[in-house]
Formats: structure tokens, C-alpha cells, sequence
């Protein structure tokens, strides 16, 4: 464990409660994709299945737990308690276009043709593209409250941090991931025109607008 | 030989 990837995984914790925060605020998830958080919810299930033989740390545990069951209760509240406030209308991104690709790629590029390694692969690409729902969403909206841009800066801070994580790891372990490392850089370039409008308009006060 | 995957990881 590495400052980055404490940071990192702070980062990823902050993200869902700031969600949480904004639903239970708001009593509203509108501007908030359901196919996103669906996704999360597959990325979860399908990498985390390695809490059922192995265990590796009480840190380790306890994320693996908590990221599952509040993704759940994600799409619980998204789902029951504030479901009139959700527009599907505007929540179109096709997934099966992610979920289709990504799970092709797991089958070709792997480190082992084994189930669980074959669903963790799965998860690690999935993972990668699970904010193209969101993102799709905010270009038709052409906005976002606040609240929401904070969500997602955490979010994508999160993968960021692992990528000086990865490098750290690198030379004082000397080891490499080379499919988290190119699944995690895709996923933090995919973040960086959104980072560049928080920067240049949220952080200085500004409302989230992208040029119609 | 293992995968050259780090387990540890979130």
C-alpha cells in the first residue's frame, strides 16, 4: 500500500457517498446515469467474486464489501426510492456496445483462460467504459448540477491515482499489470475533457455547461 | 506461475 493508492481508493469512497449524499439531499437522482451505476454494479460482482476463496487483507475485505453492497443500494435508489425523478429518455447509451466488446476482449487478452480471471479481466475493461452512459448523458443535457461534477471528479480521480500507484509499484516491487495499466489510462483519458471544464468553470464558481 | 496481476488491488 502506497500513498497513491490510498489516495486513490479515498478518492473512490468519497465519489459514492458524495452520490449517496446528493440523492438523499436532493431527493433526486436526476442527471445521475442508471446504465452507469448498472455497470458498476457488474464490475463489482464480476471482480470481486475473489472474496469467496481468497482472502487477502482486512482493508482488502472490507472495500470489496462495501463497494458490492453500496453499488446495490445505488441502483435501489435509483430504482425505488427516487424512481419518478430518473429519465430514462435521456439515459439512451446503448450498453450492450460495452458490455459485448469488453467481454470479447476479456476472452482474447487475459492472463489465464480461467473463469475468474476471465471475469476479472472482464471487469477491469468494463470498468474502463462504465462512464460512457454518464457521460453520453451529460453531452444530450448539455449540464450537470454541482453536486453531480463533484461525483464525477472523485470518480475519475480515483483511476488517475493509481497510475503514479502502478508506477511506484513498479520500482520498488518491480512488477507490472499491463492490463490494469492500459485499461486504467484509457479510463482516466476518458475523463479529460470533463476534468477540464470542472477545472476551468466548477472549481472557479461556474456552473457545469458544455458549448451547445 | 501466477497471472502478473496484483491481487491487492480495488
Amino acid at each position: 500500500m502506497n500513498i497513491f493508492r490510498l489516495l486513490g481508493d479515498l478518492a473512490h469512497l468519497a465519489s459514492i457517498f458524495i452520490l449517496v449524499h446528493k440523492m438523499h439531499t436532493t431527493r433526486s437522482c436526476r442527471g445521475i446515469s442508471f446504465k452507469t451505476q448498472a455497470l458498476y454494479v457488474l464490475v463489482f460482482l464480476t471482480r470481486y467474486i475473489d472474496l469467496l476463496y481468497t482472502w487477502i487483507s482486512l482493508y482488502n475485505f472490507v472495500m470489496k464489501v462495501f463497494f458490492i453492497s453500496s453499488s446495490g443500494y445505488i441502483l435501489y435508489l435509483m430504482k425505488y426510492r427516487f424512481r419518478p425523478t430518473h429519465d430514462p429518455s435521456l439515459d439512451t447509451f446503448k450498453v450492450e456496445y460495452l458490455v459485448g466488446p469488453c467481454f470479447v476482449l476479456a476472452l482474447i487478452f487475459n492472463y489465464r483462460f480461467e473463469v475468474t480471471e476471465i471475469l476479472w479481466t472482464f471487469s477491469i475493461y468494463l470498468e474502463a467504459v462504465a462512464i460512457f452512459p454518464q457521460l453520453f448523458m451529460m453531452q444530450r443535457t448539455g449540464e450537470a448540477e454541482t453536486i453531480t461534477t463533484h461525483y464525477l471528479a472523485a470518480l475519475g480521480a480515483y483511476r488517475a491515482l493509481y497510475i503514479p500507484n502502478w508506477i511506484y509499484r513498479y520500482f520498488t516491487e518491480g512488477t507490472v499489470d499491463p492490463i490494469a495499466v492500459v485499461a486504467g489510462i484509457v479510463q482516466t483519458g476518458l475523463y479529460l475533457d470533463f476534468f477540464y471544464v470542472y477545472v476551468t468553470k466548477v472549481l472557479q464558481g461556474q456552473k457545469f455547461e458544455l458549448p451547445a | 506461475a501466477g497471472p502478473p496481476r496484483a491481487h491487492d488491488e480495488l
